[in-house]
């Protein structure tokens, strides 16, 4: 399995439509302070089904919705789509391709869909239990969070393990 | 399940023991299984990190890089025991010396094969490694903006190749 | 006293605002004075930084660069309302661009006169503003050695200086 | 007032005596990843007079002293004096020179010494305590330390302020 592309927009500073296409290996991603990379980060983070806003830096979910700038009106939703190659069957759904969407609105309502067909979002964290993907398996390493795993308790680390048994 | 815990656990040390020794040359490192005291005496795992030359104290005495470093080969041996499909790496070398540095990337490059890196940097020699770039870019309107698609490494000008550079 | 605390508070915040505009061109930045509502109502001072063309969030939302500016632009606010004699820095510019390094070192080189400075640093650019650098090595024994004592940035071996360069 | 020399011996990593001499202006430290830089930073903390062996990234304060190398044993002291010059007079004591000195056994006895008259840790706070040094006066920054203003509480902010009223 590998990521082969992540669509952004309304999510954080990417208030216009962007698309990211990557290929098995090496993609590296940079640009000024404060230009959206780690937004990028937290957008997969997102998308994956992290639910808590704090892990990405926010104080509500309602955060990550794009707030306005001096020359555009704040957003009503944010969404993030991010398409998995599945043609080794990591995903144990019958598609070689898997699409991950979800949405948020202001309202606080929120939606999720699997190759377009709508889903909860425990739906997303099942199919994904299995594939070693996300922040608490370490896949996933936000711009600090490194130290994490020297921080967390002796007993975190061996939840870890376990995930990992 | 509590013996294929030991399994798992032992293969994670294993790894974590190896990869420590490529990113700390001479050092030995392990992961104790324990009682966590401050947990009601819950089971735990404690890292135990000796870089070379060095006595084995607490990770908190260890440096800001030497941190990294341990961080780092907790997260490949996991890799080495249960592969994720794809790793986001955002800035995790930020406080890396060149040599480490060079550590660091010398790990990833034998793993380029077997899994896919997302990797944020402002370090040059980290986007040497890359087989695709991407810039990120706002103007005055806080707009995020992708501005290079799949550029191979070399078609970076300098321009944004120092951009990158911190 | 409370009198005097607001005079000090305008003071610091007028500085505040324009180092802060030093380091984001076109941005503002204000302290707030507010009921601390975690701390039983006490009262307290609530930072709010907004870069230019973007809207005003929580300090949280900010990139980490973004933030390491915004923690410098309060102590130099502190300084120029108040100098303390030498300030020691440790590794504060480690998640800044190029181009914020340039911001943070030119603020730096304005108090050069002012007040002592003593840096530790992996960036070469940091280093080249150093009156006078000192080397820090340790072998295999385990023992820190001060190995260059003053030296002219100019007199540092290119290794020496790869070696401080991330 | 400026720093004129820091002396460390037995303090973590600076087994052997150690002399740093610096002038007014601005001195650079550079050095490999784990080489003793941040411990010049923690003597000098040490030395005006920090308490918290957490703030020194230890867990008890005899962390401090060299634990010994495979070279090595361990010591039994630790010890660090820095000298300010003080022809300005910001430390209110009659001196050009102000030297202060501190010194830890493995017993947990201190020693402390103002220009080589032994003194208590109190006495060491009190001649600082206007000059502005320090950390909680953010004129010492340790690794890692300067996101501590964006995340403390605004009264602790406020604290600050007042301090330098
Ligand atoms: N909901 C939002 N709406 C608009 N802009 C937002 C929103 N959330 C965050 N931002 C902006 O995104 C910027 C941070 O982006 P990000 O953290 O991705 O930067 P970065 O490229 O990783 O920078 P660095 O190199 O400093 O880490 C902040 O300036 C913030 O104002
Ligand atoms: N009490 C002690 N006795 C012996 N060595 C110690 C003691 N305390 C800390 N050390 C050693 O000091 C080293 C850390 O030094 P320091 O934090 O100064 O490194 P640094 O030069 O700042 O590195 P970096 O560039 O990674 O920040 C650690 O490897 C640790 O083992
Ligand atoms: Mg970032
Ligand atoms: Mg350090």
């Amino acid at each position: 399995m590998y990521l082969r592309s992540v669509t952004i927009r309304g999510f954080k500073s990417f208030a216009n439509k962007s698309v990211l296409r990557f290929e098995p290996g090496t993609t590296v991603i940079v640009g000024p302070n404060g230009s959206g990379k780690s937004n990028i980060t937290d957008a997969v983070l997102w998308a994956l089904g992290e639910q808590s806003a704090r892990n990405l830096r926010g104080s509500s979910m309602e955060d990550v919705i794009f707030a306005g700038s001096t020359s555009k009106q704040a957003l009503g939703t944010a969404e993030v789509a991010i398409t998995l190659d599945n043609s080794d069957g990591a995903i144990p759904i019958d598609f070689s391709e898997v699409t991950i969407s979800r949405r948020l609105y202001r309202s606080g309502e929120s939606e999720y869909a699997l190759n377009r067909t709508p889903c909860r979002l425990i739906d997303i964290h099942e199919i994904l239990s299995d594939t070693g993907l996300g922040r608490e398996m370490y896949s996933v390493i936000s711009q600090g969070r490194l130290d994490d795993i020297l921080n967390s308790k002796p007993s975190e680390r061996r939840q870890l393990l376990e995930e990992a048994a | 399940i509590h013996a294929k815990f030991l399994i798992t656990f032992d293969e994670v040390n294993t790894n974590f023991n190896r990869v420590f020794n490529e990113l700390f040359p001479g050092g030995t490192a392990r992961l104790a299984l324990v009682e966590d005291e401050q947990d009601g005496g819950e089971p735990g795992v404690e890292v135990e990190a000796q870089p070379h030359g060095k006595r084995l104290q607490s990770l908190s005495l260890l440096s800001g890089g030497e941190r990294s470093l341990v961080g780092l080969a907790i997260l490949f041996a996991l890799f080495y025991t249960r592969p994720s499909p794809f790793y986001i790496l955002d800035e995790v070398e930020a406080a890396l010396d060149d040599v480490n540095l060079q550590r660091f990337i010398n790990l990833m490059k034998k793993l380029k094969n077997e899994t896919q890196f997302l990797i944020v940097t402002h370090q040059r020699r980290t986007m040497e490694t890359a087989d695709c770039v991407y810039g990120v870019s706002m103007q005055a309107d806080g707009i995020s903006k992708i501005i290079s698609q799949k550029l191979a490494p070399e078609d970076i000008s300098d321009e944004q190749k120092s951009e990158a550079e911190l």
